[in-house]
């Protein structure tokens, strides 16, 4: 559960960011962790709504947050982003980290009026991000 | 030297990206020169920000298209997985004005022939056409009386690419199909795409056609305004084939219908009022259970 437990005898020696329970607490739910977060804009605030008719909103969420050291076992990461990793902490810190990016897109359907005023259907591929890895 | 020329090159698109509507970069790129990256920037610059003001499609036929939208995708723009057929582009021309009417004779239900002439240009050539269908909008305060049949004759112009014939001269393609009109019917769909097909597969962006109704038991008033009050639209549902476009037929491979040559589709469709616009054809209906 996400409930918090109340400190014990050896848990008030420590700083509170380190107790146990707060430990077990980040351990489960990761703070700043690669994750999916949405993001909802309407046409009209990026002014195309005179040419995009539908749909009038889009969320095509996207991926932030730090890619921790085992990668692989929540990510699904290849072995590559492991050795990256390790390269970045043992030999070359140039090297980047890998980073958070999108793993997996839903298409999304657009209905536009065309300069000749002719009116499209069309679908995209990989508009909506749906998964985020580490790579 | 290299490095520095391709530098500034990055740095320019990166300019011109920054100006222009990016969504513009979704366009498929044809052409000769379609190995270049700059090509779709420039081809915006050059268009839509210095060119003449948007031109407003027709009311109805944005109405027929936003059906088609609510049919085809989700609330959130997702396109519906249970759909069966394999376009991922439909595409909607109005004729380009004037339409005219040669002489009929509406006591006898034979109705003015009209000569259309739809241009093209937006196909893309890695759009490939599946199917083609002449829309009929129907206005709502007009209401048929009775049910009635009608044969449609539909007549191709040579297409101006072959240099055979002189534009304008009806010389080839004749069609002919029958529809039955109801009670409420909002739209009535003819399909063309037996004649459309090697037109669009040519590259031919120039389509004139000459249409004509006969109606000889329908009440001809009322359904000679229907059918002439508004020129047809021109709809191709096609498969656009380039990596932005969202593919199905993954997902199809396995799937229980197999497809089937949309050759064989010919003929009319018509849609009630209150429906949306038919889905390949198809009946929305569900087959029974044995």
């Amino acid at each position: 559960g996400r409930e918090t437990l109340s400190p014990g005898p050896l848990e008030s020696l420590l700083p509170a960011s380190f107790t146990p329970s707060q430990h077990f607490k980040r351990f489960l739910f990761p703070h700043d962790e690669c994750e999916l977060l949405d993001f909802r804009l309407s046409f009209r605030q990026l002014r195309w709504d005179h040419w995009i008719v539908a749909p009038q909103r889009y969320n095509p969420r996207f991926c932030k947050g730090g890619c921790p050291r085992a990668v692989r076992h929540r990510y699904g990461s290849p072995l590559h982003t492991v050795v990256q990793n390790i390269i970045y902490e043992k030999l070359d810190a140039s090297v980047p980290r890998p980073s958070c990016v999108p793993a997996a897109y839903n298409p999304l359907s657009v209905l536009t009026i065309e300069p000749d005023a002719s009116i499209a259907y069309k679908e995209y591929e990989n508009m909506i991000a749906t998964r985020c890895t580490c790579r | 030297c290299p490095a520095s020329r391709e530098e500034a090159q990055i740095s320019v698109s990166a300019k011109l990206e920054s100006e222009l509507e990016p969504w513009s970069l979704l366009q498929p790129v044809d052409g000769e020169h379609s190995s270049d990256p700059l090509l779709p920037l420039f081809k915006v610059l050059s268009g839509s920000r210095s060119g003449p003001p948007r031109l407003q499609p027709d009311a109805r036929a944005l109405h027929y298209m936003k059906k088609l939208y609510k049919t085809y995708a989700t609330k959130e723009g997702i396109p519906k997985s249970t759909r069966s057929h394999l376009y991922n582009t439909v595409r909607l021309f109005t004729p380009h004005p004037p339409q005219k009417f040669a002489s009929g004779d509406r006591g006898t239900g034979i109705f003015p022939s009209a000569d259309l002439l739809f241009n093209l240009d937006r196909v893309a050539a890695v759009e490939h056409l599946l199917r083609s269908v002449l829309l009929y909008t129907l206005n709502s305060s007009v209401s048929l009386s009775s049910a009635g049949k009608c044969v449609c004759s539909l007549v191709m112009a040579e297409p101006r690419a072959s240099g055979k014939a002189l534009p304008g001269a009806p010389s080839s393609f004749p069609f002919s199909s029958q529809l039955e009109l109801r009670k409420n019917f909002r739209w009535i769909e003819i399909d063309v795409t037996s004649l459309l097909q090697p037109l669009v597969a040519s590259n031919e962006r120039s389509v004139h056609m000459f249409v004509n109704f006969t109606c000889p038991k329908a009440g001809p008033g009322r359904l000679s305004s229907a059918l002439l009050s508004e020129p047809p639209s021109l709809i191709l549902y096609l498969n656009d084939t380039s990596a932005q476009a969202h593919h199905r037929w993954y997902s199809l491979r396995y799937g229980k219908r197999s497809l089937r040559d949309p050759g064989q589709r010919r003929g009319v469709a018509a849609c009630p009022a209150g429906e949306g616009p038919a889905e390949g054809g198809r009946s929305p209906r569900p087959r029974p259970r044995r």
